[in-house]
C-alpha cells in the first residue's frame, strides 16, 4: 500500500520521510551518539528553501479562488516556518555542544515538522487541484440534467456545443489525474468510469435524436424513447459521481476501510 | 506548479541535512 497517493507527492516526500525515520531510529538506539558535525550550512539551505516556500505559498493563497485552500494553507506554512526555526536553534546549540541531547531532539522535531508541514502543504494544494477537476465534472452533470428538456434539433445542437468541450476537459483532466495516482485500484476505477462516460455520450446523443424525431413526427413511442434517454443520462450521472468519489480518495481513506 | 517546486527544494535541502546528521550517528555502529 503506497503511503502517498500521487506520484509527485511520493517523489517529493518519500525520501525525506525515510531519512527522518532513519534519524529517529539512530537517535533512539544510540542515546549519546557521536559528535554531530557542524550543521550550519545544511540548516541554512533548509531555511532558504523554507523562505522561498513561504513566499510561493503566500502568492498561491492570494491568487487562489479556492476558499478551502485559503483557509488551510496558512497553517501548513506556519508549521514549516516553525520547524525551520527549530532546526536553526538545534544548529546553534550543536555549535556550542556537539553532543547536546536537547539539540538532537530539536533536530528531529524540526525535521519531522518540515516533513509534516510540507506534506500538509502539498496535500492542501493537491486537494485544491482535485476540486478543480470536480468542478469540471459537475459542469457535465449540470448539462446532463437538462437533457430531458431538449425537444428540438436546434436545442440538441446547442446542447452538444455546450457538453462537448466540458466532456473533453473532464476526459483530459481525469485521465491525467489517473496517471498520477499511486493507488492501482483507484486508477482502475477512474479508467473504467471514464471509458463508460465516453462510450455512453454518443449513445445518449443518438437517443436524444430519436426522441426528438419521434416527438416531431407525432409517434406513440415518445415515452419509451424518453425512458431510454433518461436511463442513459442516469448511467452517465452515476459514472461521473463515482469519478468524483474516487478523485477525493487518498490511500489514508483506503486504510480506514481496511 | 511553483509550490511543488518549492516543496521539492525543501525536501532536497532537508534530505541533505539529515544525511549529514545521520552519517555522524552511523559511525557509531
Amino acid at each position: 500500500m503506497p503511503v502517498f497517493h500521487t506520484k509527485i507527492i511520493e517523489s517529493i516526500l518519500e525520501p525525506v520521510a525515510q531519512q527522518v525515520s532513519g534519524l529517529i531510529i539512530l537517535h533512539e538506539e544510540g542515546e549519546d551518539g557521536n559528535a554531530m558535525p557542524d550543521l550550519e550550512r545544511p540548516v541554512f539551505a533548509v531555511s532558504k528553501a523554507v523562505t522561498n516556500l513561504i513566499k510561493v505559498g503566500r502568492e498561491t493563497i492570494n491568487s487562489s479562488d479556492d476558499p478551502i485552500l485559503k483557509q488551510d494553507m496558512p497553517a501548513s506554512l506556519h508549521r514549516v516556518e516553525g520547524a525551520s526555526k527549530l532546526l536553526e536553534e538545534a544548529s546553534g546549540m550543536l555549535k556550542v555542544d556537539a553532543y547536546s541531547g536537547p539539540a538532537r531532539k530539536k533536530l528531529i522535531e524540526g525535521s519531522r515538522g518540515i516533513l509534516q508541514g510540507t506534506s500538509a502543504l502539498v496535500l492542501c494544494f493537491d486537494e485544491s487541484e482535485v476540486r478543480k477537476i470536480i468542478r469540471e465534472c459537475k459542469k457535465v452533470l449540470d448539462y446532463l440534467a437538462v437533457a430531458e428538456v431538449i425537444e428540438t434539433m436546434e436545442d440538441l445542437v446547442q446542447f452538444l456545443k455546450d457538453l462537448s468541450p466540458c466532456l473533453s476537459t473532464v476526459s483530459a483532466k481525469v485521465s491525467a489525474r489517473e496517471k498520477e495516482l499511486t493507488h492501482q485500484v483507484h486508477r482502475e476505477i477512474l479508467v473504467r468510469c471514464l471509458d463508460q462516460v465516453k462510450t455512453l455520450a454518443p449513445i445518449l446523443i443518438c437517443s436524444m435524436k430519436i426522441y426528438i424525431h419521434i416527438l416531431s413526427s407525432g409517434g406513440k413511442e415518445a415515452s419509451e424513447a424518453a425512458e431510454n434517454r433518461n436511463y442513459l443520462v442516469s448511467r452517465m450521472t452515476d459514472e461521473l459521481h463515482e469519478i468524483i468519489r474516487v478523485l477525493q480518495l487518498t490511500t489514508y481513506d483506503e486504510d480506514e476501510w481496511d | 506548479e511553483m509550490i511543488l517546486e518549492a516543496a521539492k527544494s525543501i525536501a532536497a535541502a532537508t534530505s541533505a541535512l539529515l544525511k549529514s546528521a545521520s552519517a555522524a550517528q552511523r559511525e557509531l555502529y
